[in-house]
């Protein structure tokens, strides 16, 4: 076993060298970590878990990279190898974002950026990659499908004053403020993504389609009592038709309040609040603006 | 009531260089970024500084009857006085039709796209709209509801624009009859509040009675 | 002071807060 480990590794190397990543990710994942016969130690098997998952990364393999990381993730609780542990973290999150569980992804991206320290092990951790860690939390974050979760994330990230500085910045605020995004703004939005998060999904939208959608669709129902698709679609710079289909699946999913007369072919959204409670509220906000003056 | 606090700072500014400001050129040029600035909505202030009320009846009057119309007026007044205003640039143009739905808003919370449509000069729903939503909604001036079917503009808040004189007194009466409004209602629930107060007591008064008139029944069963 | 005013005249224009036929049945 020893000699077929150093034949592994020295090919891994080669194929490393070719960028032949997931060859040298096969051919590492073809060491027997579990091996009853010789002692393997859990730094090594935890470092050869994040190098296969690391690999096939590279390759934007997201299944086999996410079966090693899994692994790593038994034994990652119980190392303090520092760079082990960063390591994973940062691979944990690019593989959540490839399978394009955003949600998951942006807490991991956001989690990194916030990291202290500026040296780990020998890896230094300079303000460029803590930048583009949380650039990545905010992009996952708009990515994610709407909802209460994400509306937290929105906020924390909006609160956070480093993310002011980032180029990302004017989406974001839309977004938390939940204000119509034309499509100039998705253009250029859109010109930032990687590859995946522009993926055609099984619906024939693409992830970036419906996630602008979606949000659009909420903002746009903070600010109608009812719409017309033509104008819905006017207005998103949309196809009616998809805007139709993507707002039947929202209320569908209670993402979203409201009901389609597709005879009139309108959308009436409904405020879930009941009018009482409305005109409360609307009373406190009138006495608040008493006080203030 | 952000947008006060927003522009309290930008009316600061205005009216220190203002006031300190003599020559005409160089209060044109304030007068026009004044009127141009996406964030002022207020002009009263900058009306009063002595500097710009002493350029009446001079060549340069002509600043204070563009600084009266961003105060009190309206794109339709603007239209009907072309002769004595000089032509807006685009972002002027913007403000002054920001400015006239705030004045619409004051004498209905209701607004039609029609009545929109007429008096701000746009020609379609989705111009009109766009209009409401980019420059009107998200530039906090407005809240409120667009609703299609019925081809209005619901307003639930909008901002306070600078009063004429004349207007104190029918605020002062509002006011007042908000008072006593309010007096009535907090003196009605008093009343009810005492209402049913006594209401509890009696019935916990007959409760009891009812309760010994049980007692005494099982006492003479036994 | 015209900041007062003008938050004044705002505050009287959001009375009355609701005016739809659907809460008068739910107030009623």
């Amino acid at each position: 076993e020893e000699q077929v480990l150093v034949i592994r590794e020295k090919l891994a190397e080669l194929y490393e060298s070719e960028e032949q990543w997931s060859k040298a990710a096969q051919m590492l994942s073809g060491i027997d970590l579990d091996s009853g016969i010789r002692m393997v130690d859990e730094k090594y098997r935890l470092t050869k878990c994040i190098q296969v998952a690391r690999l096939y990364l590279e390759d934007d393999d997201a299944v086999n990279a996410e079966a090693f990381i899994n692994k790593a993730s038994f034994l990652v609780t119980n190392s303090s190898h520092e760079v082990l542990i960063w390591q994973y973290k940062v691979y944990y999150a690019r593989i959540l974002d490839l399978k394009r569980k955003f949600q998951e992804a942006a807490l991991r991206y956001y989690e990194i950026s916030q990291i202290e320290k500026r040296q780990i092990g020998d890896e230094e951790i300079d303000e460029a990659g803590l930048e583009q860690a949380l650039t990545a939390a905010v992009t996952c974050t708009i990515l994610a499908a709407a909802g209460p979760q994400r509306s937290r994330v929105l906020a924390t990230l909006y609160k956070d004053e480093r993310c002011s500085k980032l180029k990302i910045y004017p989406i974001l605020q839309k977004v938390y403020l939940e204000r119509i995004l034309r499509k100039p703004e998705i253009d250029a939005f859109s010109e930032e993504l990687k590859a995946h998060q522009k993926a055609l999904l099984p619906d024939n939208f693409t992830v970036l389609d419906r996630a602008m959608i979606e949000h659009n669709l909420l903002s746009a129902s903070k600010l109608y009592t009812n719409i017309s698709f033509e104008e819905l679609g006017a207005l998103l710079g949309i196809d009616p038709q998809k805007a139709e289909k993507i707002a039947a699946r929202m209320i569908c999913e209670d993402r979203m309040m409201g009901s389609i007369d597709q005879v009139e072919s309108i959308i009436h959204f409904e405020d879930d609040t009941e009018e009482l409670q409305q005109w409360d509220q609307q009373i406190v906000g009138l006495c608040q603006a008493l006080n203030d003056i | 009531m952000d947008i006060e606090d927003k522009q309290a700072e930008l009316i600061k500014v205005f009216t220190k260089e203002a006031s300190v400001l003599a020559d005409g050129p160089s209060l044109e040029t304030l007068v026009q970024d004044a009127t141009s600035h996406p964030a002022l909505f207020a002009f009263s202030e900058i009306l009063s500084v002595p500097t710009i009320t002493k350029l009446d009846g001079t060549q340069y009057s002509t600043l204070l009857n563009v600084l009266r119309l961003f105060a009190y007026g309206t794109w339709k007044d603007y239209k009907s006085n072309l002769g004595s205003i000089p032509s807006l640039l685009p972002d002027q143009v913007r403000k002054l039709k920001q400015l006239s739905v705030l004045t619409l808003s004051e004498t209905s919370k209701v607004l039609t796209y029609d009545q929109l449509m007429r008096e701000l000069d746009i020609s379609n729903v989705r111009e009109l709209e766009d209009f409401l939503i980019n420059d009107c909604m998200y530039s906090g001036i407005v809240r409120g509801k667009l609703d299609q079917l019925r081809r209005c503009f619901e307003v639930q808040f909008a901002a306070g624009r600078d009063l004429r004189p004349d207007q104190l007194n029918s605020m002062i009466l509002t006011l007042t009859n908000w008072l006593g409004t309010s007096d009535n209602l907090l003196h009605t629930i008093q009343e009810k509040i005492k209402w049913a107060d006594t209401m509890s007591e009696v019935d916990k008064k007959h409760r009891k009675e009812i309760e010994d008139k049980v007692e005494d029944v099982k006492k003479t069963l036994k | 002071d015209n900041s007062l005013l003008r938050q004044v005249s705002s505050l009287l224009r959001r009375l009355p807060v609701i005016d739809s036929e659907k809460f008068r049945d739910d107030f009623l």
